[in-house]
């Protein structure tokens, strides 16, 4: 996955992501594609998650999945989820616990669709995520409407260990994640954030648009046979669109 | 594949928003939360089973294919345990899309948390 929250010059927030999934699940030699992410395409749906007739928050999801990965809360807050992997505090001994009847920790989809239910700011949001116990280690991507409101929580099973937050005042007007932890280097084989981060650069605050935004969740690797979809959100507009990807040939496996 | 080796130096793409497909092309549901819980997904359910099943099918070969069968045992003979402690609406949920999908509910519930056990 690939997730960026950019600040406009203006103040304004766009959120976009792309989501991957499937890797490692079965790759057909014949199509060159993977099965998972193949099968996942026609379970895409968006959902309208109402209350009173009126509009709570739109999530991108899978049929049969009732968690959010994708959502925004218009006027409120969007969220996105990247995939974590940890050896020391690998999401298997949180599963293990839960087995085991230990029920401290949240699974991560169960708490993010609590969290739009039930959450009404950003800054509540990104509080709830990142204190609650989970059951496996993840990144929650967060943004708002208001200037500095967006930022990329590296969480543990316990606790935050990283929050790199929108500052756009000392230059950091992005933040940008892929699936991997910031101080550290990507796996050289799957690095979608150097090339992401040059074409956020090359870009610049000024041209950040969702269209933009677009461009550079397009461009390969960081659109690769894993992408699934490409979802851009504006909360204070209350956007939310999703479109289904595929990587043509030549095109990286991840 | 057809793929060069890294480092990847493709430059960056312009001009592709907006794309020849529509956001309108991908379906939009209505999630009533006022409705009970098992009622929310019903018509989801429906009409996405056989997408649901042929996906299913492929999750559970693949945790078969690491856990040699022992993860798809304790999802069939533990799976009231193993949803005692998550929230009630979200079970209430899960069995309402289990029902109207004629899916097996622990097949439902291994979907709902197939995330997490991918990440491991």
């Amino acid at each position: 996955c690939t997730s960026i929250v950019a600040e406009t010059p203006s103040g304004e927030i766009h959120h976009a992501r792309d989501m991957d999934f499937g890797l490692l699940m079965g790759w057909d030699t014949q199509n060159d594609t993977w099965l998972l992410t193949e099968k996942l395409r026609p379970l895409i749906v968006t959902g309208d998650f109402t209350r009173n007739n009126q509009t709570i928050f739109k999530a991108v999801s899978f049929a049969g999945y009732i968690g959010v990965l994708t959502g925004m809360k218009p006027q409120k807050f969007s969220l996105t989820v990247n995939e974590r992997y940890s050896v020391k505090g690998s999401g298997l001994s949180g599963i293990l616990k839960w087995i085991l009847g230990q029920r401290t920790g949240s699974w991560m989809g169960f708490l993010t669709r609590d969290v739009f239910e039930n959450v009404d700011t950003y800054a509540e949001a990104k509080a709830v995520l990142s204190s609650k116990l989970l059951i496996g280690p993840i990144y929650f991507i967060i943004g708002g409407v208001n200037s500095g409101e967006g930022a990329v929580l590296s969480r543990s099973i316990e606790k935050t260990i990283d929050t790199h937050d929108l500052d756009a005042k000392n230059g950091t007007w992005f933040v940008l994640e892929t699936n991997y932890d910031r101080w550290k280097a990507p796996l050289f084989i799957d690095d979608r954030r150097t090339p992401a981060t040059r074409c956020m650069n090359e870009m610049g605050a000024a041209n950040a648009t969702l269209a933009n935004l677009f461009n550079v969740l397009n461009t390969k690797p960081v659109l690769n046979k894993l992408t699934v979809y490409t979802s851009l959100m504006n909360v204070k507009a209350g956007i939310l669109e999703t479109y289904i990807r595929f990587c043509a040939d030549p095109c990286w496996p991840w | 594949g057809d793929f060069p080796p890294p480092p990847y130096s493709e430059t960056c793409r312009q001009g592709l928003y907006p794309p020849k497909e529509k956001p309108t092309d991908i379906a939009t549901y209505e999630v009533n939360l006022d409705l009970p819980p098992a009622k929310r997904w019903a018509q989801l359910a429906a009409d996405k089973a056989a997408e649901m099943k042929d996906l299913i099918s492929v999750i559970k070969k693949l945790v078969n294919s690491f856990s040699g069968g022992l993860i798809i045992d304790l999802v069939d003979k533990d799976l009231p345990k193993l949803l005692s402690g998550l929230p009630a609406d979200s079970v209430a949920e899960m069995q309402g899309i289990a029902q109207a999908a004629n899916i097996p509910l622990g097949e439902i519930f291994l979907y709902n948390v197939f995330y997490e056990f991918n990440a491991f």
